[in-house]
């Protein structure tokens, strides 16, 4: 059962499908498990959905795991998925939004990659799809997406951890998100969870010009990095991609905010790299912990804030 | 499987836009296979690198050779990511 399950642990990808099946169990009015697609290597991708019933109500979507090797950012979606299935119900703010709105999960948005870290090298990125007329394999999934796709930040090179990819959207595991987002219609805030370096971003990477919602997703963005450093201090800069990482174009939070999902927001979390990818495991609820609270921030901001 | 022994992760604090220039020449140079964790943009962000054990030396002398300061994060990866895996396996046996 989902008791005897270590959030404090990483694991396999294996285990953490099982694990989500046994939280549908126990949830099942309100977690259900959809399948958007499979990917390249013909694995499923399985959605969370934590609802309370309507149909295509107004919706938040959060991944975790789009980078591979950033297995902090998966298990903070693991711990996440399991904290807001049993805090709905005791959780007054929490029970408010998801008696409005319903919450969409990812937790391994990559997972050819992710088993790839797992079977045969730690420090992969990438997707695993064949590059035809290269010998390396894999594009970056959050540089393939219809935002500034192949500009600055991004490579034409196959053999670059950053390579953009044939085209827009060319990465299956990209496609499935996208048909979702599209055919549902009605999402109102987009947050992808990446690791490390404690920054809470917002649109553009591909541009350094300023997006017309920045002062607003400015302010939400610092007030849900408060409530994060209040648990642990860990500090967080904010600021839009562009700005405090690098020019970076084709990311997912540029795609979801031209898709005019205005609360669109990218995580980087710990640590600023001592570790590095290589967290251990001790880090991981404290890390899920103070991340959930900037994310509960973002998402009452979003149901007390509708467009 | 991958194996990482002996590859260290190195942090350049970038001091000028130079030495910004010199590590994204070094970033080109693929033969070297260097793995940038943090890439080089401003000198208000860090630089992380994975150097791989056979281009350590080669590194080290770029680096010197243009006075960049560098420290070594970790010393050896694989020791980290053997702890890593055995935690893994451990917990996976408890959890069973």
């Amino acid at each position: 059962s989902t008791r005897s399950f270590n959030f404090g642990a990483y694991h396999r990808l294996e285990t953490i499908y099982s694990w989500m099946d046994t939280l549908v169990a126990q949830y099942p009015k309100l977690v259900t498990k959809q399948l958007i697609g499979r990917s390249y290597e013909n694995r499923p991708m399985y959605v969370l959905k934590f609802s309370t019933g309507g149909n295509k109500r107004p919706a938040i979507w959060i991944d975790t795991g789009i980078h591979s090797r950033e297995w902090v950012s998966q298990a903070t979606g693991v711990w996440t998925a399991n904290k807001i299935a049993t805090d709905y119900g005791t959780d007054a703010s929490l029970t408010s939004l998801l008696n409005t709105m319903d919450i969409y999960m990812l937790l391994l948005a990559n997972p050819d990659g992710y088993a790839y870290t797992h079977s045969n090298d730690r420090m992969w990125r990438k997707t695993r799809s064949v590059n035809s007329g290269s010998r390396c394999r894999g594009v970056d999934p959050n540089r393939n997406w219809d935002a500034g796709f192949g500009g600055p930040g991004a490579s034409r090179n196959p053999c670059s951890d950053s390579y953009h990819g044939p085209s827009a959207h060319s990465e299956i595991e990209v496609k499935n998100v996208v048909n979702l987002i599209k055919s549902h219609g009605n999402f109102k805030s987009f947050i992808s969870v990446h690791a490390y370096s404690q920054l809470l971003m917002y649109p553009y990477g591909y541009s350094c010009n300023s997006v017309p919602d920045q002062p607003e997703l400015d302010s939400v963005g610092r007030a849900a990095v408060q409530k994060l450093t209040s648990l642990h201090g860990t500090r967080y800069k904010v600021g839009s991609i562009c700005k405090i990482i690098y020019q970076a174009s084709g990311g997912s939070i540029d795609w979801s905010y031209n898709m005019g999902i205005k609360y669109s927001f990218a995580f980087e979390l710990r640590d600023t790299g001592r570790y590095g990818f290589i967290l251990p495991a001790n880090q991981i609820i404290p890390t899920a912990s103070e991340t959930w609270l900037a994310l509960k921030h973002i998402m009452e901001y979003v149901r007390d804030h509708p467009y | 499987e991958r194996v990482f022994t002996g590859d260290k992760v190195i942090r350049v604090n970038v001091q000028t836009e130079q030495q910004i220039e010199l590590l994204q020449a070094l970033e080109t140079q693929q033969e070297w296979e260097l793995d940038f964790w943090l890439h080089p943009v401003s000198t208000e962000l860090p630089v992380d690198i994975r150097v791989p054990r056979s281009s350590l030396s080669y590194v080290t002398e770029y680096l010197n050779a243009n006075n960049i300061p560098y420290s070594v994060v970790i010393d050896n990866l694989q020791e980290l990511l053997d702890e890593e895996k055995a935690e893994m396996l451990e917990n996976q046996m408890k959890e069973r």
